[in-house]
């Protein structure tokens, strides 16, 4: 159905339905750790996550019924901010750690063996310690990744795409207005913790940005084995932004 | 080359009824 068409109860039920599962490395990477073990690993994972992505964008209630070209597009910009708001959400739980799988985890002094990784682990631990601070709801963070699916790219195809995609969001918006309105807060506090959770993307854009540029960066000096899909993605990045 | 074959992987994930998960 359209989103219209569903409760915001509904659509968190339908987003939470759309969850990946928890995606394991399954090698077990051996110590000492080196910047082409941690970046193969990693790599490797963000290829498999992917996958999953796009399964779960699919499965969004309204993403299929926008053009195929657009649907391509939104992925494409927004790929690697899904990838690490997943991320922070997963590292919630385990202070001063990111937990890229079940099977991966890595403190900031382990990921340093990474040349230019250091910056974007303290982004990405910051981000972690504000949410562990606003204690993100499940309802809270299936909404915020959704939107941003949907608020990647403003540039559609068409106007009937444009105003399509707006009500996607629209439906998004009232569903985490209702999640939060779920809680003991005054009005007042439901607002105020919105704008909290609305500011939370713009940090994740911003991280997203500085892990598009590295890894661009380790795929020129060769660093990495980059798969197909991650490559293809890359490589849209670096098109649209140039 | 064409937008379709610059993201091939992408458009056939999407096209497909199948999950993408199942075909990879």
């Amino acid at each position: 159905p359209q989103p219209s068409a569903l409760t915001s109860e509904q659509l968190i039920e339908r987003l939470m339905e759309a969850e990946p599962p928890g995606i394991y490395l399954m090698k077990d990477m051996k110590k000492p750790l080196t910047e082409a073990k941690v970046m193969m690993s990693l790599t490797n994972l963000a290829d498999k996550e992917l996958v999953h992505m796009i399964t779960w964008a699919k499965k969004i209630p309204g993403f299929v019924e926008l053009g195929l070209l657009d649907q391509v597009h939104l992925l494409e910009c927004c790929w690697l901010e899904v990838q690490m708001v997943g991320l922070i959400w997963r590292s919630v739980d385990h202070p001063g750690k990111l937990i890229f799988s079940p099977d991966l985890s890595l403190s900031r002094e382990e990921g340093s063996c990474v040349q230019g990784f250091v910056e974007i682990f303290d982004m990405l631990l910051a981000a972690t310690s504000r949410v562990r601070e606003l204690k993100l709801q499940r309802e809270e963070y299936v909404c915020l990744k959704a939107m941003i699916l949907l608020n990647s790219n403003m540039c559609l195809s068409s106007s009937e795409s444009s105003s399509k995609l707006l009500r996607l969001l629209d439906a998004v918006t009232d569903a985490l207005v209702s999640a939060i309105g779920k809680t003991v807060l005054t009005f007042r506090q439901q607002y105020t913790r919105l704008a909290h959770l609305l500011m939370l993307l713009s940090h994740i854009r911003h991280v997203s940005n500085k892990g598009m540029d590295h890894l661009h960066c380790m795929k020129m000096k060769n660093m990495v084995p980059l798969y197909d899909l991650l490559l293809e993605m890359l490589d849209a990045h670096i098109m649209h932004s140039s | 080359t064409s937008l379709k074959e610059k993201h091939k992987i992408l458009h056939q994930l999407l096209q497909n009824s199948t999950s993408p998960v199942d075909l990879a």
